[in-house]
């Protein structure tokens, strides 16, 4: 038996925005620890790797490990019957091949209960290695949302570089070319409104820039995001939720011919 | 040109 309580329940409607644009349908690893999603898109260039801990739970039951399987489409069609302020509780029996989804709202004065069918999903589960990245970079969320839109608009690839002075994206295209370098800055009161570069070694990368679009959907899950770069290594984007876990985001760089 | 690389050309099969 898997029983899952979150006070929270928008928690997974903000995860699907950030997901159902990258992948379809994907196998949710239930173990006793938490929730885990690691699937590529269909190109195989991007891989996104979500972890949901188990005491990011209210009441959190996970009697074996056991993988389901799900078509996001659908789900996100399920999670429209949620309030935005709903508890979401997710039930799946291990003789069932289906998952509930019961929505309550906070005065408990309304209690809607969805049943969905599960699917059998091929997918290979790759092995990402922990990498000491050349440069870590985070900033508000808000902030590298709002330079990809806009850098989206000009061209299709970005050059991500990193130097002691800042992380600088460029892009060209019909239209010309453009330039946006974020500087170091801690000077706001709030953290969340800082901008931080940790430096081993400066690094440029080139990416397409429609991935980084996609990424972006996850903005609403954090203030802040994070870009870690190393030379000729996919770059992770990561958005943190808190101590309940994180959702990230792997995009192969493109490599001159 | 830039060629786009797979990301399993990256990351071990586990």
């Amino acid at each position: 038996m898997f029983e899952a309580k979150l006070i929270q329940g928008n928690l997974i409607k903000k995860i699907m925005e950030g997901l159902k644009d990258l992948v379809t349908e994907a196998n949710f690893d239930l173990s006793p620890g938490g929730v885990s999603l690691q699937a590529m898109d269909s190109s195989h260039v991007a891989l996104v790797a979500l972890m949901l801990r188990g005491d990011a739970f209210e009441n959190y039951r996970c009697d074996r490990p056991r993988s389901i399987g799900m078509n996001l489409v659908n789900l996100s069609k399920v999670l429209k019957c949620a309030g935005n302020d709903d508890t979401m509780t997710l039930k799946a029996d291990d003789t069932q091949n289906n998952i509930t989804l019961v929505f309550e709202s906070q005065a408990e004065d309304k209690y809607a209960e969805v049943q969905m069918e599960l699917m059998d999903i091929d997918s290979e589960h790759l092995g990402i290695p922990d990498n000491t990245y050349d440069a870590i970079v985070k900033m508000p969320s808000a902030q590298f949302s709002q330079i990809v839109k806009d850098l989206s608009s000009i061209g299709d690839t970005v050059t991500v570089s990193v130097t002691k002075d800042g992380i600088t994206f460029s892009t060209s295209g019909d239209v010309g070319t453009a330039h946006i370098t974020c500087k170091q800055n801690t000077s706001m009161e709030k953290e969340a409104d800082h901008t931080t570069v940790n430096l081993e070694h400066p690094v440029t990368l080139t990416f397409a820039l429609r991935y980084f679009v996609t990424f972006a959907k996850s903005t609403s899950l954090s203030h802040q995001m994070s870009i870690s770069l190393s030379k000729e290594l996919p770059v992770m984007v990561e958005y943190a939720m808190g101590d309940m876990g994180h959702i990230r985001f792997y995009l192969a760089p493109k490599i001159d011919d | 040109g830039n060629s786009q690389r797979s990301i399993k050309s990256f990351f071990l099969k586990s």
